[in-house]
């Protein structure tokens, strides 16, 4: 329920006074979700593949993870994807290791990591967020999951 | 300068979006900064940003801009405030609490609330929040990097990644594709972009939506007989969803999955 904690606090005119923020008077609360933009969107790329291989070209550090309890955008899905783009395995499957526990599994690929997170839904630093920073501190450092 | 603004006016600006501190929160020794940063002026287009910088060393510590997605959803609300940011915010919004393993700890977070319309972004044309899309998303964030880092020109070179989830998905690539391009034709790049990180990311229609339809029946939230309806019915390459298809869909939200959060499906749902 933590999302219904932000629409009353960045409702709180001392908050928004605290952030600068709705310094115009915007005619509509503050909200998590834009009804009227997610019914209304426009133009969507059917697939993002061709523009991970640019950034790819580009020399890029592209890691792609997925908390595999989530069912809207699930790790399956993921998998698909990333195995359509048909890249070169650097360092097989193998799970990697948060506190002593198998935080997820990874792979390493040319050109693209990626890692699932063990128990986590949609948002994956709220349910798992140790797991998630110790991936994070992985990702900034370019190295793999560790492998204990 | 790019922003049509002297050095001394962005320092201004940036002295005036510090936030010496929110309403119910602990002492915190990082610094944090927020406001508009206008990215089209015409249309009076502006989003919103909160930045956090790192615990410790911030000015050595890279640069992370976090999107979230919907679209229409809020990086304020998600990632700043559950997900990866310095607080949490206290039952019924009474205040904040500390998030031990916030990614600040490692680096200096930006959250962004795109595109107009999310949040407390704006545009003041309305007629435009029915017509935000892939493109001028990734545009107006391209501008708000141009324009931001003119009133923070400390974070102009530093290492800087592009990280979100959902349907940021689409925003993160084709922003990151936007900077390479830019960079490209600027013979003075100042952006710095070293990689993105995307989580459970929307990002190509056929193959997650049948990643999606298999992990609903590997992970037995549906039955054989809805599964292989779905798979009969759905045509996943064309972008139109047939009425048999979404009839299959529907029956198995409705009458398979039960009440669950579909986003974590062994947690409660939210009463």
């Amino acid at each position: 329920c933590t999302e219904t904690y932000a629409e009353k606090y960045y409702n709180r005119m001392e908050v928004q006074k605290a952030m600068h923020a709705n310094t115009t008077g915007i005619p509509y609360r503050w909200t998590a979700c834009s009804d009227v933009l997610i019914k209304t969107w426009q133009d969507s790329e059917l697939s993002m593949l061709p523009i991970y291989k640019m950034l790819m070209k580009a020399g890029l550090r592209i890691w792609v993870f997925s908390g595999d309890t989530d069912s809207v955008v699930p790790v399956t899905a993921t998998r698909f994807v990333i195995s359509h783009l048909g890249l070169k395995t650097k360092i097989r499957w193998y799970p990697w290791y948060s506190a002593g526990q198998v935080g997820g599994w990874s792979e390493v690929y040319e050109g693209l990591t990626f890692a699932s997170v063990r128990g986590a839904g949609h948002e994956v630093p709220l349910f798992q967020p140790r797991r998630a920073f110790r991936m994070f501190q992985a990702f900034l450092a370019g190295e793999p999951l560790p492998k204990s | 300068a790019a922003a049509g603004a002297g050095v001394e006016e962005c320092e201004e600006r940036a002295r005036n979006d510090r936030v010496e501190a929110l309403p119910g929160q602990p002492p915190v020794a990082f610094a944090q900064y927020s406001g508009y940063v206008t990215v089209n002026e015409e249309r009076g287009r502006a989003l919103f940003y909160w930045l956090t910088e790192a615990a410790g060393d911030a000015a050595r510590k890279p640069l992370v801009l976090w999107l979230n997605g919907g679209p229409g959803c809020s990086s304020v609300a998600y990632g700043a405030s559950e997900e990866i940011g310095p607080f949490r915010i206290k039952p019924n919004g009474t205040g904040l609490f500390l998030n031990k393993y916030s990614w600040n700890r490692e680096a200096n977070l930006l959250f962004l609330e795109s595109p107009a319309g999310v949040g407390f972004s704006y545009t003041n044309t309305t007629s435009e929040l029915k017509t935000s899309g892939d493109e001028r998303t990734a545009q107006d964030a391209l501008q708000f990097l141009i324009n931001w880092m003119s009133r923070f020109p400390q974070y102009r070179h530093r290492d800087f990644y592009i990280a979100g989830e959902s349907y940021a998905g689409h925003y993160v690539p084709q922003l990151a594709r936007k900077i390479v391009e830019y960079n490209k034709a600027s013979s003075y790049p100042f952006i710095n972009l070293k990689g993105i990180l995307v989580g459970n990311a929307v990002t190509d229609n056929y193959y997650d939506n049948i990643g999606t339809v298999t992990y609903w029946w590997t992970h037995a939230m549906i039955s054989d007989h809805t599964y292989k309806a779905i798979l009969k019915s759905c045509n996943f390459t064309s972008a139109n969803v047939s009425r048999a298809c979404s009839r299959a869909m529907n029956y198995a939200m409705n009458h398979e999955f039960g009440d669950i959060d579909q986003y974590s499906i062994y947690t409660p749902s939210c009463a």
